[in-house]
């Protein structure tokens, strides 16, 4: 019997989201 | 020529940024550009530098943003692209046009749709830059996933009616368009009030 894996529960788009994410947090640590 | 904060009631109409949180955003901005040269103006890797916080001499997705602030092709950014651009990451900005600013974003090409193609190599990278190893059958598969929920037309390529009709269905997806801490810019940096040119 065939084992498809898990099922695919994220989105491409959720995953480029984390790389294309601005970051200025720094500037504004207290 | 560096031009500096020339008109904040302006800026303060045309984003949502009070006047006082342009002022203080030039603060950010005047930290910004002088990182590497003291030139009032912000270059790539300057821009690389302080929004991305990777050494890295090429990244797929600051040469793409980059070119998003840099509304006049000039290839480096003066202060009113820079609070424009950032003006769509604010908390409060328009979800239209956090849809918008993503969709330029994922559409590599200019060409008015997200291929597939463009969907492989963002992942491949974001994959690569993040330092998870996923096979080749995996990142298909999520591609495979990903088209089904948003090509609805069925053509094997998103544009932007589709893509917003996604969004809109998975919110989550427009996550990385907002900047929360940008509506405590005013108490990050009060120094703007030493130089404001506007009366309270």
């Amino acid at each position: 019997q065939r084992n498809s894996g898990p099922p695919i529960l994220i989105n491409a788009f959720q995953l480029i989201g984390m790389s294309s994410c601005l970051d200025l947090s720094g500037f504004f640590e207290k | 020529q560096p031009r500096g904060l020339e008109d904040p009631e302006l800026l303060a109409r045309e984003t949502v940024f009070s006047v006082s949180e342009i002022e203080a955003l030039y603060e950010l901005f005047k930290r910004i550009s002088s990182a590497v040269i003291d030139d009032g103006l912000i270059n790539k890797e300057e821009f690389q530098l302080a929004l991305f916080k990777i050494n890295k001499k090429e990244s797929l997705f600051v040469d793409r943003v980059f070119d998003l602030f840099d509304t006049k092709h000039s290839g480096i950014l003066g202060f009113e692209e820079f609070a424009r651009a950032l003006s769509v990451f604010h908390p409060n900005a328009l979800v239209d046009d956090k849809i918008e600013f993503s969709f330029q974003l994922y559409d590599l090409k200019q060409q008015g749709f997200i291929e597939r193609q463009e969907v492989k190599q963002m992942v491949v990278t974001t994959l690569a830059e993040s330092g998870m190893n996923l096979s080749d059958d995996v990142i298909e598969n999520i591609i495979n996933k990903t088209f089904e929920q948003a090509d609805t037309k069925h053509d094997g390529k998103i544009d932007k009616e589709e893509w917003k009709n996604l969004v809109l269905r998975h919110p989550s997806l427009l996550k990385n368009m907002t900047l929360q801490y940008l509506k405590d810019i005013t108490t990050t940096f009060p120094s703007f009030v030493f130089h404001s040119q506007v009366d309270d």
